[in-house]
């Protein structure tokens, strides 16, 4: 709860007019920055613990880490920049099911993305648009955005992709075309 | 080079002057245009009511026109399976990524704008500006805080005979996740789905405009005594935002649509990653 009242004072320090229209000081709007990071990352810790609960196996869920990457709207996020294998999860606060697409960035060259069935999804790499690549203050080495649909994400519930970077020999043996997701 | 995308639903290209053209043979032939456009914040003593800044307070433009931007940028196509995108460079800081998912019936404009040029001394106040062959008869419907849809209509208002003295800002609304639009005769409807709060505003029939952005220089004397002049790193504050644009028949699946769309922008999954360098796939599983 200690960490979830971060939020409520958060809320409720910026019902003032000045927080929703932006028409305070500016060190007061980068406090209200400061107050709502902590937040976020006070929350991200929360969905990890709650993540980790819900996981089946217990011996090893307390090594599983869930890391949330609050720049991915800027193409940075540097646990899939570096690591070849990670693991996405997808936690869906809306109370119907969903499919979105999801965008990560990334270094390699090719990647491979399975479901929780084994199922290997369709996946697509774009290049990061030069114009993002140069905003002041991103670091990040990202060239593409992975992106691949996600589908049917129940509600209030979570979904976990296994992401894995393809080495050469497997990229040019896994040329065959993946079948269609039916 | 490829010039065209949009997946079997629309053709979006660009055209000399850097404006998005999007047409659409499956959605009624409906053409939509979208452009960065940005006004100049007035700057004044304060004394005087005519004489206000532009400011954190108040919108108000020394311009009756928005302004077009001077396209020096490029644009490329990249086509997939999944995603067909657009990126577009219209100038050293304003830029977008135009996207159309498979399966996906909507438009995607991904825009990234700063750090606003102010080297002339003059604050500016940009907005995205999608103009289209609907006849809107003066009227659009902006949100209550993501909730019902208001009736807005060009210079005037419901409840009192208006003597608009600002013909641009005085016809600006809040937007907090739709801004619409009808053809009543031809019975189409567009909408534009935000990602964040926005003033917003229809100034000719068949156009919708959102402000994304503003940097000013004089404080509008209004109480904070600050010029609404964000920095970070040094330089102008960067912001990158999204609009989905929607549009189809005037019907109820359409506005079920524009709510799905609306909700699924405002409540998306919050994403975790999690490395698992030496855990095997089968092991994870």
């Amino acid at each position: 709860n200690k960490k979830i009242n971060k939020f409520r004072e958060a809320m409720g320090i910026m019902q003032h007019h000045d927080a929703v229209t932006g028409t305070e000081k500016q060190h007061v709007a980068n406090d209200y920055s400061r107050i709502l990071s902590n937040s976020m990352r006070d929350g991200n810790e929360l969905c990890s613990d709650n993540l980790r609960n819900m996981m089946k196996k217990k011996e090893n869920s307390d090594s599983v880490e869930f890391h949330s990457c609050l720049q991915l709207n800027i193409s940075s996020c540097e646990h899939t920049e570096n690591n070849k294998n990670f693991v996405v999860t997808l936690y869906n606060p809306a109370s119907q099911s969903l499919s979105t697409y999801v965008r990560v960035p990334v270094k390699g060259a090719s990647y491979s993305v399975k479901d929780y069935l084994g199922k290997e999804l369709v996946t697509q790499l774009v290049p990061i648009p030069a114009s993002v690549s140069k905003i002041p203050g991103r670091q990040s080495l990202a060239v593409h955005d992975l992106i691949f649909l996600a589908r049917e994400i129940p509600a209030l519930g979570y979904q976990s992709y296994y992401v894995s970077e393809k080495t050469q020999e497997e990229e040019i043996q896994s040329d065959e075309p993946i079948e269609e997701n039916q | 080079s490829v010039l065209f995308m949009g997946g079997d639903t629309y053709d979006i290209s660009v055209d000399p002057s850097g404006r998005v053209v999007m047409q659409s043979m499956a959605k009624e032939g409906i053409r939509m245009t979208q452009a960065f456009q940005f006004y100049k914040g007035a700057e004044g003593n304060n004394m005087v009511f005519s004489n206000r800044s532009s400011g954190a307070y108040i919108f108000r433009p020394n311009v009756t026109r928005s302004i077009d931007f001077t396209y020096t940028g490029k644009f490329k196509i990249f086509k997939g399976p999944l995603v067909e995108e657009l990126h577009l460079t219209i100038n050293e800081w304003v830029s977008e990524v135009v996207r159309v998912y498979a399966g996906e019936d909507r438009i995607e404009f991904s825009w990234l704008i700063g750090p606003i040029d102010v080297n002339d001394k003059i604050g500016k106040e940009i907005i995205t500006k999608y103009t289209t062959n609907l006849e809107s008869s003066g009227e659009f419907y902006t949100d209550s805080n993501g909730r019902e849809m208001l009736k807005r209509q060009r210079n005037k208002r419901p409840t009192w005979n208006l003597h608009l003295q600002e013909p641009v800002a005085g016809n600006y609304y809040p937007v907090t996740t739709k801004i619409s639009m009808k053809d009543g005769v031809r019975q189409l409807r567009l909408a534009v789905l935000t990602d964040r709060a926005q003033g917003g505003a229809s100034l000719e029939d068949g156009e919708i405009e959102l402000m994304v952005h503003r940097r000013l220089l004089k404080d509008d004397a209004f109480g904070v005594e600050e010029a609404l002049n964000e920095t970070a790193y040094g330089t102008g504050l960067v912001a990158r935002g999204e609009h989905t644009v929607i549009f189809g028949s005037d019907s109820n699946e359409f506005r079920l649509h524009e709510k799905k769309e609306a909700t699924r922008l405002a409540l998306r999954p919050w994403i975790f990653i999690s490395p698992v360098e030496n855990i095997s796939y089968d092991d994870w599983k």
